[in-house]
C-alpha cells in the first residue's frame, strides 16, 4: 500500500541515519506514482504534489520522529479537503428540472432512474423525461426502469428533446423532473449545442455529469468541456462496485470544483448512496 | 522535441507526459523513457530522432495490426465480451454489417436477457445490417439462448454467429461464471468453428483496462480487444500494457457511434495519433 511505501521510503533513509529534503522528495515520487497508477490526471497530480510538499516542509516533517507517518497523514487529509466536504442535497424547485448528461456509456439512464427511486423514497413525486432520441430503444430502456419503480416516464414519439422538456413540464403533478440525454462526445459541437440550448430555456436546477469511475485521464478534458458549456451543479460516479482506483473522481473535483453528489455501486435501482470522501480517498491512495 | 537542443531529462520528461496523459500507464512510459535515455546516449541521438525513435519503439509493443480474420466456408462464432457500458452491442451490429458487407451469412444471438431494452436495441442494430438476431425474452437463459443461436446458425447454413452478452464488471465472480459457462456452451455445440472472442474496450478507461484485459482473459480466453470511442478525445494508451503483459492485440476500433464506425486496427496510425 501507498502508506507501506512511504513509511519503508523514511525508514530506509533513517537507517542510512540522514532524513533530508530528498527523502521528502522520494516520498513524494511514491505518492505520484500511487495516484497516477490510480488514473488521476497528471495535471492534478502535480497540483496535489506542490501542495503536500509545501505542507510537509511547514508542518516541519523532517525534524518529526515519525515523518513517514507525517507524510501518509497530510496525504490523506489533503485529498479529503479536495474530494470535499459537505453533504448538498439536491436543489429544489416547482418543479425541480435536473439534467443528466456525460459521455456514451457512462450510466446515465440507469442513473436517472436510480435517482428517480431515491427522491420517490423521500416523498417526491418525480417524473422521468426520456430525452435520448438517438440511440436505438433508449426511450424504451428508460420505460422499463420507470415500471420497475413505479415512476412514470414521460416520452414523446418524433419530438426534439426541447419539445419533449416543454410538454413535460407542462404535465404538471410532479414536483420534479430528471431529463435523461443521450451520451455524447464533449467535442461533438452539435450536440454540446444542444444540452446547451436545454439549458437556457429550462435553466434546471441541477445538470448533473455522470462520470464513469475507471475514466482515465480524459477526465480532465471532457469534465471541463461539459463544465465550460453547462455550469454544472454535480457530478455522479457510477460503477464504483468494480475495481478500479477511481482517480477520475479526484480530476473531475479539482478540475470543475464541482461537489461529488452520489456514487452509483451497482446495476439495481436501489444502487445509489451519497458520496464519502473518506472512502473514496482511501481507495484512491491504494 | 521542438525548443530543444538536446536530448536531455527534460525533453525526456516532456515525452513521458505525454505518454502519462495517453494513458499508456506509469510501467510502460518508464520502460519507453529508459529505451530512448539508454539509446540516445548509445547511439548520440538528437531531439530530431526522437518521434522516429519513440515512434518504433511503441509500435514494437503492438505488433503487427492483426484484423478479425473469419474462415470462410466454415462456422465462425464471434463473441463480444466487456464490461458495463463500454458498446459491445453496437460494435455487434458493426460487425454484422461488415461480415455480410464480405459476403458472410451472420446470424446474431441476443444473449444479454439482463438489462433493460437490450435485446430491443440489439434487434434495431440487426435491422439496420439486415442480420436476423435470435432471441428469448428478457429475464430468459443467456446461456439457452446462445444454444439456441448455435443450432439455429447451423440449421440456416449461416457462416458466423455474433454473441451479444451482457456488461459485467470482472470483479463480480457470478457474473463471470456465466460467460465461463457461454464459453464451454460454444466449445462444446461448435467445436470445430473459428472463435473470436473480443474484450470490447472504452478507450476512455484508465489503468483499470488492464485488469479487465486480465480476468477477461482469464475466464474466457481473448483473442483480441475492440477498442471503442477513439473518436473522442481519449487516446487509449492502455493498451500497450495489455500487449505487453497479456499478449491480447488489438483487432478493431470504433469511430463512432453509426454502422460503418468500425476500422481494422492499425498500429502505426494509433502511434501516430498519441502525438497528435
Ligand atoms: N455495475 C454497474 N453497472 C452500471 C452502473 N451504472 C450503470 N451501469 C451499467 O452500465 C451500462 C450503461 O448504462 P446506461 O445507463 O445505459 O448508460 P448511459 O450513460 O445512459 O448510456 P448512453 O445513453 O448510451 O450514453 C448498463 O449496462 C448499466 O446497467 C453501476 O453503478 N454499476
Ligand atoms: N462515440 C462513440 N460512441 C460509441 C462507440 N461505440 C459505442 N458507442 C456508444 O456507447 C454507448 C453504449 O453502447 P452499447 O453498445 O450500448 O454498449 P454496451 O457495451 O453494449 O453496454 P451494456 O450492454 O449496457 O454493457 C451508446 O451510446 C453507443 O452509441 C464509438 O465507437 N464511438
Ligand atoms: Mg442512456
Ligand atoms: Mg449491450
Amino acid at each position: 500500500s501507498l502508506s507501506e511505501k512511504i513509511q519503508a521510503v523514511f525508514k530506509k533513509l533513517r537507517n542510512q541515519g540522514k532524513i533530508t529534503e530528498e527523502s521528502l522528495q522520494e516520498a513524494l515520487r511514491e505518492v505520484r506514482r500511487a495516484l497516477l497508477e490510480a488514473d488521476v490526471n497528471l495535471g492534478v497530480v502535480k497540483e496535489f504534489i506542490t501542495r503536500i510538499k509545501e505542507k510537509a516542509l511547514g508542518q516541519d516533517v523532517l525534524e518529526s520522529l515519525t515523518p513517514g507517518q507525517q507524510v501518509v497523514k497530510i496525504v490523506h487529509e489533503e485529498l479529503i479537503n479536495l474530494l470535499g466536504g459537505t453533504r448538498e442535497p439536491l436543489a429544489t424547485g416547482s418543479p425541480a428540472v435536473i439534467l443528466m448528461v456525460g459521455l456514451q456509456g457512462s450510466g446515465k439512464t440507469t442513473t436517472s432512474a436510480k435517482l428517480a427511486l431515491h427522491l420517490k423514497k423521500q416523498g417526491h413525486s418525480p417524473l422521468l423525461v426520456a430525452a435520448d432520441i438517438y440511440r436505438p430503444a433508449a426511450i424504451k430502456q428508460l420505460q422499463v426502469l420507470g415500471k420497475q419503480i413505479g415512476v412514470p416516464v414521460f416520452a414523446l414519439e418524433d419530438e426534439k428533446p426541447l419539445e419533449i422538456v416543454r410538454q413535460a413540464l407542462e404535465q404538471g403533478g410532479h414536483d420534479t423532473l430528471i431529463v435523461d440525454t443521450a451520451g455524447r462526445l464533449h467535442i461533438d459541437e452539435a450536440l454540446m449545442g444542444e444540452l446547451h440550448g436545454l439549458k437556457e430555456t429550462f435553466k434546471p436546477q441541477e445538470i448533473l455529469l455522470v462520470v464513469d469511475a475507471m475514466t482515465g485521464q480524459d477526465a480532465v478534458k471532457m469534465s471541463e468541456a461539459f463544465n465550460q458549456t453547462l455550469g454544472l451543479s454535480g457530478v455522479i460516479l457510477t460503477k464504483m462496485d468494480g475495481d478500479t482506483r477511481g482517480g477520475a473522481a479526484m480530476s473531475v473535483r479539482k478540475v470543475t470544483g464541482c461537489p461529488i453528489k452520489f456514487v452509483a455501486a451497482g446495476e439495481k435501482l436501489d444502487a445509489l448512496e451519497p458520496f464519502h470522501p473518506d472512502r473514496i480517498a482511501t481507495r484512491i491512495l491504494g | 522535441v521542438l525548443g530543444h537542443t538536446r536530448v536531455d531529462e527534460d525533453l525526456l520528461q516532456d515525452l513521458e507526459e505525454i505518454l502519462l496523459e495517453s494513458d499508456v500507464g506509469v510501467s510502460v512510459s518508464e520502460e519507453v523513457i529508459d529505451h530512448l535515455r539508454k539509446k540516445a546516449k548509445a547511439a548520440q541521438l538528437s531531439p530530431e530522432d526522437i518521434p522516429e525513435e519513440m515512434g518504433n519503439y511503441l509500435e514494437g509493443y503492438l505488433g503487427e495490426g492483426t484484423p478479425i480474420r473469419l474462415e470462410r466456408g466454415k462456422f465462425n462464432v464471434v463473441m463480444v465480451v466487456g464490461v458495463n457500458g463500454t458498446g459491445k452491442t453496437t460494435t455487434v451490429g458493426k460487425l454484422a454489417n461488415r461480415f455480410q458487407a464480405e459476403g458472410f451469412k451472420p446470424l446474431i444471438a441476443a444473449a444479454d436477457t439482463f438489462r433493460a431494452a437490450a435485446i430491443e436495441q440489439l434487434e434495431i442494430w440487426g435491422k439496420r445490417a439486415d442480420v436476423p438476431v435470435i432471441r428469448h425474452k428478457e429475464g430468459g437463459d443467456s446461456a439457452a439462448v446462445v444454444f439456441d443461436s448455435i443450432k439455429a446458425g447451423q440449421a440456416r447454413g449461416a457462416d458466423v454467429l455474433l454473441i451479444d452478452t451482457a456488461g459485467r464488471l470482472h470483479n463480480k465472480a457470478n457474473l463471470m461464471s456465466e460467460l465461463e459457462k457461454i464459453r464451454r456452451i460454444v466449445d462444446r455445440e461448435a467445436p470445430d468453428a473459428y472463435h473470436e472472442v473480443l474484450l470490447v474496450l472504452d478507450a476512455t478507461t484508465g489503468q483499470n483496462g488492464l485488469k479487465q484485459a486480465e480476468v477477461f482473459k482469464e475466464i474466457v480466453k481473448l483473442t483480441g480487444v475492440v477498442l471503442t470511442k477513439l473518436d473522442g478525445t481519449a487516446k487509449g494508451g492502455v493498451i500497450f500494457s495489455i500487449a505487453r503483459d497479456l499478449g491480447i492485440p488489438v483487432k478493431a476500433i470504433g469511430l463512432g457511434e453509426k454502422l460503418e464506425d468500425l476500422k481494422d486496427f492499425n498500429p502505426k496510425l494509433f502511434v501516430k495519433a498519441l502525438f497528435g
